[in-house]
């Protein structure tokens, strides 16, 4: 089975 | 004030469409340079950035930046009630708390405009950085919503392995398991026909089949799409609006546990 990443873990917030 | 007039309306009509789905409100971020987005879905997987160049408009007129926090699917309900070769205009005057839309028939004789109260969103911002990717394939749009479609019989993830021979979309699930597998094409008519992987190295990823759908209905923009992968970094799946810009949407990556 897979894991979902989320995009926040890879694009840093401003 | 800000004003811009979109001769080809439909442009709008098919963006609007192609992320009310996956984002419910946003902020169109509006400077002399352009139109902007960036919004995440709902669950923060995955992120929608649009831009619309201020020359792609005629004519564009943004005083000072301004943000202009829109639902999306009360403009795309708005949208609507426009016809496919209308002109549309957008206005925001300085200080309103509106947005307002007007459609022009092509020959002007008729004029409906719209409204809309602004909403106040709360958006974080992301840096996206510049990435160079392992590889980088092209491929008509309606083929990739194809793909995306068939696969979602099988699953609701699907692997993507792009090497020198092409790229391989499979996917399994209780049902079965399937693959497409697209060649690079060696000889088309047209350009919007091709199949082509640009690689660095050879990559392989998984991704939510549900959010791939959700990018697909952005196919009516742009005859091809292209996607770009690299190890372990989100997903690039960019539609380019005519030559004023991009609609871009990026997917986190499964992992297998």
């Amino acid at each position: 089975s897979y894991l979902q990443e989320g995009i926040v873990q890879y694009f840093v917030p401003i | 004030m800000f004003e811009a007039r979109l001769p080809q309306g439909q442009i709008l009509k098919k963006l609007i469409e192609a992320v009310r789905e996956l984002v419910t409100d946003a902020n169109f971020e509006c400077k002399p340079s352009g139109l902007s987005l960036q919004a995440m879905d709902s669950s923060h997987v995955s992120l929608v950035s649009l831009l619309m160049r201020a020359d792609g408009f005629d004519p564009y007129q943004c005083d000072r930046n301004r943000t202009l926090g829109i639902n999306l699917r009360t403009l795309a309900s708005v949208l609507k009630c426009s016809s496919n070769d209308d002109i549309i205009t957008i206005r925001a005057e300085d200080d309103g708390d509106s947005a307002i839309l007007i459609f022009e028939s092509p020959s002007s004789d008729r004029l409906s405009e719209f409204d809309l109260k602004l909403v106040d969103i709360d958006n974080e911002q992301l840096v996206i950085p510049d990435t160079q990717y392992d590889a980088v394939v092209r491929m008509p749009s309606a083929e990739f919503q194809r793909i995306v479609r068939d696969m979602q019989i099988l699953g609701d993830s699907v692997t993507i392995a792009c090497s020198k021979d092409g790229v391989k979309f499979s996917a399994n699930g209780e049902i079965g398991s399937g693959s497409v597998r697209l060649k690079q094409s060696s000889a088309v008519d047209s350009e919007d026909d091709a199949v082509t992987v640009d690689l660095q190295q050879a990559v392989s990823l998984t991704f939510a089949l549900r959010y791939l759908s959700l990018f697909s209905k952005a196919a009516p923009l742009s005859p091809t799409v292209t996607l770009s992968f690299s190890k372990d970094v989100p997903l690039l799946v960019e539609f380019r609006i005519a030559d004023m810009g991009h609609l871009r949407f990026y997917l986190a990556p499964k992992i297998d546990e």
